[in-house]
């Protein structure tokens, strides 16, 4: 563990934390249209559900098992809340991106480029090449409103700094202890280069108090 | 591909 990866991981609980609270506002503040895709959020439980298939198997150590049993509950509840609870506030005229796409995409890909040919090697590396396009259908959502609220901006700066941390983690990692990993290396520069011009907006309007919208 | 995942990452 290094500290890039630790932030990175709180930069990651950030995030979710975030959407959560939003959540909870938005349903105080119930009629105003919720902007997340409940896509992205169904992919991230996907992710979480094939990547942690070891979570009993194989014991890293305290932190590694909470974080995977909390990125599995979060997950799913976060689902569980848009799809059931907060049913009324989600428009899926909005959240029209294809994800059987990156969802297939990333199955045929993780058939062919992985490390072992086995069930929960290729699950682990479609989790890792899903995660790299997950948030598609969101960036795809701001694009067609045009603009997102404060708090959605936020979620999204915090999920995109998680990757991008990862990057200097294993840039740190390959520097320290020669580690290489081109999978994961690839698909999160691919992650977070998906959120470059976001960061660009965020950066130059949101934290000086504008709003947030798209040229 | 050559090459093994980091059992320790999330």
């Amino acid at each position: 563990m290094n500290l890039f990866r630790l932030v990175a991981d709180l930069m990651h609980l950030v995030s979710i934390f975030i959407l959560l609270l939003k959540m909870q506002k938005t349903r105080s503040v119930a009629g105003r249209c919720s902007r997340i895709s409940f896509k992205t959020q169904a992919l991230y439980a996907t992710v979480f559900l094939t990547r942690y298939t070891d979570l009993f198997a194989n014991f890293q150590s305290l932190y590694n098992t909470t974080m995977k049993v909390f990125f599995i509950a979060s997950s799913l509840y976060i689902v569980f809340l848009m799809k059931f609870k907060f049913k009324a506030t989600n428009d899926p005229r909005l959240d029209t991106f294809k994800a059987q796409y990156v969802v297939g995409g990333a199955a045929a890909l993780a058939l062919i480029v992985n490390y072992a040919f086995t069930v929960q090697e290729v699950l682990w590396t479609f989790s890792i090449y899903l995660e790299a396009v997950a948030i598609l259908p969101q960036l795809f959502m701001l694009t067609k409103t045009g603009e997102a609220e404060v708090i959605t901006t936020h979620y999204l700066f915090a999920l995109g700094t998680y990757r991008g941390l990862y990057l200097v983690n294993w840039i740190y990692r390959y520097w320290t202890e020669y580690y290489v990993d081109w999978i994961v290396w690839i698909a999160g520069a691919v992650q977070t280069g998906l959120y470059c011009d976001f960061f660009y907006i965020y950066f130059t309007k949101v934290l000086k108090g504008a709003k947030f919208e798209l040229p | 591909l050559a090459g093994a995942r980091s059992k320790d990452e999330l």
